[in-house]
């Protein structure tokens, strides 16, 4: 049987809110490992990728290898249900029709128990390879969802502009253009709060704003966000999220024609 | 004018 208790369940409903969004329906691949899903959005430009360390779990039990195919939304409305202090527990059998999500008061006193069928899902797996960044930018996450959020109300794209002189988010629409620029905090200790810039070779990519802002629903998730972005490759968005793993998101830049 | 790619065109399909 698969046996995962999460202590800390408000965890796995802010996993939810970072994907449901993006991903209608995914497998989520147990293992002994620990819980790792990745699936395109269903117009295939990004591709989400997360991972739940068994260690992060308390207990963790994964007797074979399996899959649930989970539609996002179904679960999505299953996680609500959940308090934000509740234990979670996600349980199934070997050869899984059902997923059970348990939620349990910190006091015990109520338990609720939350039954989902399971689906078929015929996901293609797409790998990715270790990449030389040009660079990668660590901000603090509220930050990066506040440039996207205000860069949205000028342009449908933002061009991410990094070099020698920090890091510029940049926006252009009908109205008009907007810049927004970071320095490189003075101390580099990448403590909550500092903007860092790890420089390769300067590099100036474009995306799409849409997507970019469907990543930032992770925000409650970890305090800093990993921007790495590599000419005419796709940025990786990656928020880690202490003792138990991360989420990342990849974004195919825009060409000019 | 802009092309918006595909991630797969980036990755290989395992």
């Amino acid at each position: 049987m698969f046996e995962a208790r999460l202590v800390q369940g408000s965890l796995m409903k802010k996993f939810m809110e970072a994907i449901k969004d993006l991903v209608k329906e995914a497998n989520w691949d147990c293992t002994g490992t620990g819980i790792s899903l990745q699936a395109m959005d269903t117009s295939h430009v990004s591709l989400v990728s997360l991972l739940l360390r068994s260690d992060g779990f308390d207990p963790y039990r994964c007797d074979r290898n399996i899959s649930l195919g989970i539609n996002m939304e179904s679960m999505a409305k299953i996680m609500k249900c959940a308090s934000n202090d509740d234990v979670i527990t996600i349980r199934s059998e070997d050869h899984p029709d059902n997923v059970t999500f348990v939620f349990e008061s910190p006091n015990q006193e109520k338990v609720c128990d939350y039954e989902m069928k399971l689906m078929d899902i015929d996901s293609e797996h797409l790998g990715i390879p270790d990449t030389e960044y040009d660079a990668i930018i660590s901000m603090p996450a509220s930050e990066f969802q506040r440039i996207c959020r205000d860069l949205s109300n000028i342009g449908d794209s933002v061009k991410i502009t990094c070099n020698k002189d920090g890091v510029q988010f940049s926006a252009q629409g009908d109205t008009g253009i907007g810049k927004i620029a970071l320095k490189q905090n003075a101390v580099i200790d990448k403590e909550d709060g500092q903007v860092s810039i790890e420089l390769n070779d300067p590099v100036s990519l474009t995306f799409a704003l849409r997507y970019l802002t469907f990543f930032t629903k992770a925000t409650p998730l970890a305090s800093t966000v990993t921007l790495s972005v590599s000419a005419k490759n796709p940025v990786a968005v990656e928020y880690r999220v202490d003792d138990i793993g991360y989420i990342r998101y990849y974004l195919a830049p825009k060409i000019e024609e | 004018c802009e092309l918006q790619t595909l991630i797969r065109e980036y990755f290989k399909s395992q």
